[in-house]
């Protein structure tokens, strides 16, 4: 889930 | 990552290149807003605070890097450059771009996905990107001429734009929980924005004739 949180996105 | 916003982050890195080399080459900014540009560096900086915290991926961080370096060097070029700066049209450049900022903030203070500081500022630096290009839009109409650097530049942004909206309906298909209302919603509103221009550019680019 920790990743989708994370904004992997530019 | 997917083909669309692979496609989407190098038009984006393409269009900010662009402009920065054609003002390192020709020493000038006529047509280009310093506000847009200052509005951008602050978008960069606030979203990308993360960099030293969370590391995403080499080419995350690469791309980081590259759009935080682009837009300051813009900013300084058009601010603290002799040349370019007496080319700079202060007159025609005159939105009130602090207000962009400081209502976005307070937005970015009511609606968010989680209330801590880096989450609260990469809320603001959606909301700011989104209406970033108003100052570059509004000299546009002023100025009534659009040289091709300038309509260039713009269109890869829009172009960036619309590739991104096709990558997050590809992950809404393909990646489980993959939804971000904030992210969706500022990201057509920015859209939405380059339409009007899309179009007049478009309808130069087919009467071939300049836009106005």
């Amino acid at each position: 889930l920790d990743a989708l949180l994370t904004h992997d996105e530019l | 990552m997917n083909i669309f916003r692979l496609a989407g982050d190098m038009t984006h890195m393409f269009s900010v290149l662009v402009l920065l080399l054609k003002i390192h080459t020709i020493k000038s900014c006529a047509g280009v807003s310093v506000k847009t540009q200052e509005l951008y560096a602050i978008v960069f900086a606030t979203r990308y605070l993360d960099i030293f915290t969370s590391f995403v991926s080499i080419y995350n961080t690469f791309m980081k890097l590259v759009f935080l370096g682009s837009s300051f060097s813009i900013v300084w070029y058009m601010r603290y450059h002799k040349a370019v700066h007496r080319t700079y049209d202060r007159e025609q450049d005159t939105f009130r771009h602090w207000f962009l900022v400081l209502s976005c903030l307070l937005l970015a203070l009511l609606i968010h996905e989680k209330f801590t500081f880096l989450e609260v500022l990469w809320t603001f630096s959606l909301y700011l990107e989104a209406v970033a290009i108003l100052p570059q839009l509004v000299l546009l109409q002023r100025t009534r001429n659009i040289d091709n650097l300038t309509g260039q530049y713009i269109f890869l942004l829009g172009g960036y734009r619309g590739l991104y909206i096709l990558n997050w309906i590809y992950r809404y298909f393909t990646e489980p929980h993959f939804v971000h209302w904030i992210t969706w919603i500022t990201g057509l509103v920015q859209t939405l924005l380059y339409a009007d221009f899309f179009y007049y550019y478009f309808l130069s680019w087919k009467n071939n004739k300049k836009l106005n």
